[in-house]
């Protein structure tokens, strides 16, 4: 079960950018 | 064509498009000690994207409530009173749209704009790399 703070974590890394 | 760096310059989105930018940006921010206006910036992308079937969805959007908007952190100090209340209600009827947060990330975009992207494009942190 994922906690909410890796659930938050993710929603950020799922934003940012990941190659020029 | 356009450097990184002349991107950079060009607006606060483009320097949040580019990974170098946008890694160089958080460590200014984090330095400053406002680091959680960018992580909440992005928060509310990722937030946007996420599918509304899925029951995950509605965590995210408690997750992003408690940790930025119903203490007294930075990002919350800088949203508007019916901001706040429009999410806190949204996520009490458990009302969860995609945009619910588009208000509060333009809120804190604007401030970012107008005061530490511009104190980041002439930080030590941004010279140094240019």
């Amino acid at each position: 079960l994922n906690s909410e703070d890796d659930l938050l974590q993710k929603c950020i890394g799922s934003a940012m950018p990941k190659h020029r | 064509p356009d450097s990184p760096l002349a991107r950079w310059t060009k607006s606060l989105h483009s320097l949040l498009g580019d990974q170098d930018g946008a890694y160089l940006f958080r460590t200014f921010l984090e330095r400053e000690k406002c680091v959680d206006t960018l992580d909440f910036w992005f928060a509310c992308n990722g937030f946007r994207q996420m599918d509304l079937k899925d029951t995950k969805t509605l965590r995210v959007a408690k997750a992003i409530y408690k940790r930025y908007i119903e203490n007294n952190s930075i990002v919350s100090k800088q949203l508007k009173p019916a901001t706040k209340t429009y999410i806190r209600d949204s996520i009490k009827k458990q009302q969860i749209d995609s945009i619910m947060f588009d208000q509060a990330q333009t809120e804190i975009q604007t401030v970012m704009e107008e005061n530490a992207y511009q104190m980041f494009l002439t930080s030590d942190i941004y010279l140094e790399y240019v």
